[in-house]
């Protein structure tokens, strides 16, 4: 390689590619994967007959593209990593990370049971709190 | 590949969006009683047909509910941290079956001596009681001049408890200004919820006196007639939320237990990982 060293080194140095390209490699992704709210009222779903309380519901869902280097914002395991690499280098058809719920809060609900008995209840996992990558 | 490959997506999509209802794939096939098995909430989406509740309920009950639940929940719905009990679950069952035995005396606001009969077919048998509460509403809040003290004689009478007399206890207690009288019934409906009994009988002999002046006889109880029948309940399935759970999460996988030592001795571990985290940087 000495020789391709002695050809690169004459060479005039001309910048081959503009700055602004290259950096925007480097910016977050415009639709990266994140939280994204879906306030909606149980009058819409018709079920506010017997749902007495609460009147507006915000589930949340995740949506975006996973990063190729997950780990660092999504707290995602090694393997969704090595899942993007099967899915660049070495078969396309495994299907790449998907942007899911990886927390979720718990939501209190009052109903009116056939019977007319009143409920208050309080449900597990029922809003989205964080995304993660899988 | 790519092209066969979305071929088969959309065929797959368009199968699954043939399907009349995808509700039934998440319920057993094999015709047992659905509705106990799905929270309430799915039994709405999965039989679509959202009838409204047959009875309605009480207002005064309903609104002794929207109370507890502005306790309990943001207005977002999101449960409070703030609360302490381990109940997920409250019940509040009006009597569906009621009779006076005897009239009341208006002279010491006595109310008449009442059968009461609540059906609790929906206390599943994941839900265990914690706490019951008999409900009176006083139909006006009023303060009482001076402090009354009531009597109150509950007797279960139906299911009866084998060999023993009918379970019955008398509950005496002041009333000020109050809006509502609870009066906790545990200890009487325990057995009988814990034995899964669905409907209970009972009858409830409530008499009120004022302390200065019990001669003084006619003063009227504003208390409404038939009381509700409160649970406090802690449902042990998997889609109830479990606050003691969040407070204590159980240990990480990952840790080992070398974690442990950590525990034992949270100072030499705080600056083993300050020494650490400076060699990082």
């Amino acid at each position: 390689g000495q020789e391709t060293i002695n050809l690169e080194s004459k060479k005039p140095l001309t910048p081959s590619f503009n700055l602004s390209e290259y950096f925007k490699q480097f910016l977050f992704p415009q639709n990266e994967c994140e939280l994204h709210d879906f306030r909606l009222s149980f009058s819409q779903l018709k079920w506010d007959n017997w749902i007495v309380a609460p009147h507006r519901y915000n589930p949340r869902y995740c949506k975006g593209d996973c990063p190729r280097a997950v780990r660092h914002r999504y707290g995602s395991p090694v393997h969704t990593m090595v899942q993007n690499i099967i899915y660049e280098k070495l078969d396309p058809s495994v299907p790449r990370p998907s942007c899911v719920p990886g927390k979720y809060s718990p939501l209190s609900v009052l109903t009116i049971e056939p019977d007319g008995s009143i409920a208050y209840k309080e449900y597990e996992d029922m809003i989205a709190t964080r995304c993660t990558c899988r | 590949s790519q092209a066969s490959r979305g071929e088969a997506q959309i065929a797959a999509s368009s199968e699954l969006e043939s399907e009349a209802d995808p509700w039934p794939l998440l319920l057993p096939g094999d015709g047992t009683d659905r509705s106990s098995l799905l929270p309430p909430l799915f039994k709405v989406l999965s039989d679509r047909r959202a009838e409204a509740p047959k009875l309605q309920p009480d207002s005064r009950a309903l609104y002794y509910m929207k109370k507890l639940y502005k306790t309990y929940a943001t207005k977002e719905g999101i449960p409070k941290p703030t609360r302490s009990h381990l109940y997920n679950t409250v019940r509040l069952f009006s009597p569906c079956g009621q009779h006076e035995q005897a009239p009341g005396g208006h002279m010491t606001g006595a109310l008449p001596v009442m059968d009461l009969l609540f059906n609790l077919d929906r206390v599943t048998a994941m839900e265990h009681l914690l706490k019951s509460v008999l409900l009176y509403t006083l139909n006006s809040p009023v303060a009482f001049p001076s402090a009354v003290t009531c009597v109150c004689d509950l007797m279960i009478k139906e299911p009866l408890s084998s060999g023993k007399g009918p379970p019955r206890a008398p509950y005496s207690f002041t009333l000020k200004n109050h809006r509502w009288i609870e009066i906790d019934v545990t200890s009487l409906l325990q057995p009988l919820v814990v034995s899964s009994e669905r409907s209970i009988h009972m009858s409830v002999n409530f008499t009120c006196t004022k302390d200065q002046a019990p001669q003084d006889g006619a003063f009227n109880m504003p208390l409404t007639v038939s009381p509700s029948l409160i649970l406090y309940l802690n449902d042990t399935s998997a889609q109830a939320y479990h606050s003691w759970h969040s407070l204590y999460p159980t240990r990480r996988p990952s840790q080992g237990p070398d974690q442990d030592r950590s525990v034992a001795h949270p100072v030499e571990e705080a600056t083993e990982v300050e020494r650490s985290a400076r060699h990082r940087r």
